[in-house]
């Protein structure tokens, strides 16, 4: 954790007056590390370093704690700042059924995250939700929505043949009919330097003018989660993301690196693969978890 | 030494940041470019291009040091392969391009189909089986993944099967009952054959952070891993942590997968990934 690390550093202190230069220099060198080991991106990371080294050396030091302990109260602070906002939930549309989207990284946990996000918007909203799977090429892809459908009691369309396109307008079309509230389609995993099926995804949301769009990306991601989270942007413009596998003991820096860059807020987390592993995102518990 | 250090500081940061953009760990790039440093220092070496080419070689040493990317088939038949890993890496995928890469060689492959866990995930790999004309061994929903694997292993021995692959559920390896399990399914196999697994593969996604180094830290702490599986490399992401966990944890990449298509697979090639790090 941060204040493991400052810890050998805060007995190193003489003085409790202000922070002498290379004092803070330690500190930042610690801070660096902490965040690098938390997969939060480099380039975020020299951004906040000069953040935190501003505030720290402008701010006067609070006479009822160590010098030291008020940067780990500006590094907290920073962090959660960072992050972006509380969620805000689903706003839903105001005449006919609400169409979310969902699009991201293979594996990245799309179709476990639409029929968690189906179940959430049913019993905590009482609406109607329908699924399209618009996922024609990953083997038993349907299968798997269908399969997981089933236990929430929800609709799922697909009709072979067709491609993702046709597939999400027939979908949207026969649910919109049918008294939907909430219609989310599912989509193949793709890379987001992968330019035909970027251009597949901009056409299905050009066909069915989604209201909401969701990136689905996993919290284990890398330095890369940046130009993820930016590649996709540029070429469909979401409005938030699902973060995944929160379960794992992952530090999860691809949260801070991605709001900080490109401003989409984090709206829901998965925390497991049970359907009720799902949750709206609050800032401060990831803070405390980035810090470690 | 520190004058040289010094004058090429924004040369050595920014070669320090590519490093740690391709997700290699802070320690490792600390220390392959303290020892590319020195020898630079010692022969004069000045040139970006030279310095850039000492870095490579440095991980290069590390990928190919007890070079091991040879996969384990012994005299006796069959043999049995295990694939693990967290939720999503390609581990079903990579079971389907394994058995493809064997049949080519003229090998009779046998799929475990032990993931009977998640949805859909035996109708999965069921359409592989199809596809490439395979024996495939699976049991109802949520039984018992043990039994699967021992009906799978029992059932190639008597139809004289070269290899079995099982396919395993995405687990966290902070999951300790998802890890014992995996504990089991291994005995059941050296139950089975007389000897350990032949080859027990982690799968890893190169889009995964440092937690890929505790995923192997933990999966080889629980069933001493013979290799890894690097996926996705066809992504933006490098995969470079895998230099780290070479390093520290001495687990070598085996194969790596590119793409979603059945031939998307090949052995590791350190100076291949070397280069595209670089590039
Ligand atoms: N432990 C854990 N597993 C998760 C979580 N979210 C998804 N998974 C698992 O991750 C794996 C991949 O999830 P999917 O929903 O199939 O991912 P996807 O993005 O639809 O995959 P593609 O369609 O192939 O691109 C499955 O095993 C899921 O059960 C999570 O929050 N925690
Ligand atoms: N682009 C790309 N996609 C890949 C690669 N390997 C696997 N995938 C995709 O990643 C997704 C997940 O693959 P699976 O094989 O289902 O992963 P898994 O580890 O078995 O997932 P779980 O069983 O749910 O834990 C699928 O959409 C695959 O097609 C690769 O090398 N490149
Ligand atoms: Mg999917
Ligand atoms: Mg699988």
């Amino acid at each position: 954790t941060l204040t493991a690390r400052f810890e050998d550093l805060f007995y190193k202190i003489k003085n409790k007056g202000k922070l002498s230069p290379t004092d803070l220099d330690s500190a930042l060198r610690e801070i660096k590390l902490a965040l690098l080991e938390a997969d939060v991106n480099f380039k975020v990371v020299k951004e906040f370093l000069e953040n935190v080294k501003t505030k720290a050396t402008g701010e006067k030091i609070l006479e009822s704690i160590t010098p030291y302990q008020q940067v780990v109260k500006i590094v907290n602070e920073e962090i959660i700042k960072m992050l972006g906002p509380s969620s805000g939930g689903i706003s839903f549309s105001s005449s006919g059924p609400t169409i979310i989207m969902v699009m991201g990284l293979q594996g990245s946990g799309k179709t476990s995250s639409v029929i968690k996000l189906a179940n959430y918007i049913n019993s905590k909203f009482s609406r109607k939700v329908s699924i399209v799977a618009a996922d024609i090429y990953r083997p038993a892809a349907v299968q798997q929505l269908k399969d997981m459908a089933k236990n929430i009691n929800v609709d799922v369309f697909f009709q072979s043949g067709l491609d993702p396109v046709s597939i999400s307008s027939k979908g949207v079309e026969f649910f919109r009919k049918n008294g939907s509230d909430v219609i989310i389609i599912d989509t193949a995993g793709r890379l987001q330097i992968d330019r035909d099926m970027m251009d597949e995804i901009a056409n299905i949301r050009k066909k069915i003018n989604p209201h909401l769009i969701y990136l689905v990306l996993d919290a284990m991601t890398g330095q890369e989660a940046v130009n993820i989270a930016y590649g996709f942007n540029e070429k469909v413009e979401y409005d938030g993301i699902i973060m995944t596998k929160l379960d794992s003991d992952t530090r999860g820096g691809a949260a801070l690196s991605v709001y900080h860059v490109v401003k989409k807020p984090i709206e829901f987390i998965s925390t497991g693969e049970k359907i009720e592993d799902f949750d709206l995102f609050h800032p401060e518990r990831m803070a405390s978890r980035i810090l470690g | 030494w520190n004058k040289f250090k010094n004058d090429n500081r924004l040369f050595w940061d920014e070669l320090e940041e590519q490093m740690i953009a391709g997700d290699i760990s802070i320690d490792t790039t600390a220390m392959i470019l303290d020892e590319v440093k020195k020898n630079a220092y010692s022969e004069n070496i000045n040139d970006p291009e030279r310095i850039e080419t000492l870095i490579k070689s440095e991980i290069i040493k590390i990928l190919e040091i007890n070079k091991n990317t040879e996969l384990n088939i012994p005299h006796e038949p069959p043999a049995v392969f295990l694939i693990v890993g967290v939720n999503g890496t390609g581990k079903t995928s990579s079971v389907a391009k394994l058995a493809s890469m064997f049949k080519k060689d003229g090998k009779k492959v046998l799929l475990s189909a032990a993931d009977t866990y998640r949805a859909a995930a035996v109708e999965q790999l069921q359409h592989y089986a199809e596809k490439l004309n395979l024996d495939i061994v699976y049991h109802q929903k949520f039984s018992d993944p043990g039994a699967v694997v021992y009906d799978s292993i029992e059932k190639a021995k008597a139809k004289g099967i070269d290899i079995v692959l099982i396919d395993t559920a995405g687990r966290m390896q902070t999951s300790h009952n998802l890890m014992e399990e995996l504990k089991k399914i291994k005995k059941v196999i050296s139950g089975r054959i007389n000897r350990d697994a032949d080859e027990i593969l982690l799968v890893i996604d190169s889009t995964t952070g440092q937690n890929a180094k505790k995923q192997v830290e933990l999966f080889n702490k629980s069933l001493n891993l013979t290799g890894i599986i690097l996926t996705k490399t066809d992504s933006t992401s490098k995969g470079g942590i895998v230099i780290t966990i070479k390093n520290d944890l001495k687990v070598p990449v085996k194969l790596i997968t590119s793409g979603e298509k059945l031939d998307d697979m090949s052995y590791f090639d350190a100076v291949k990934f070397t280069d595209l790090l670089f590039s």
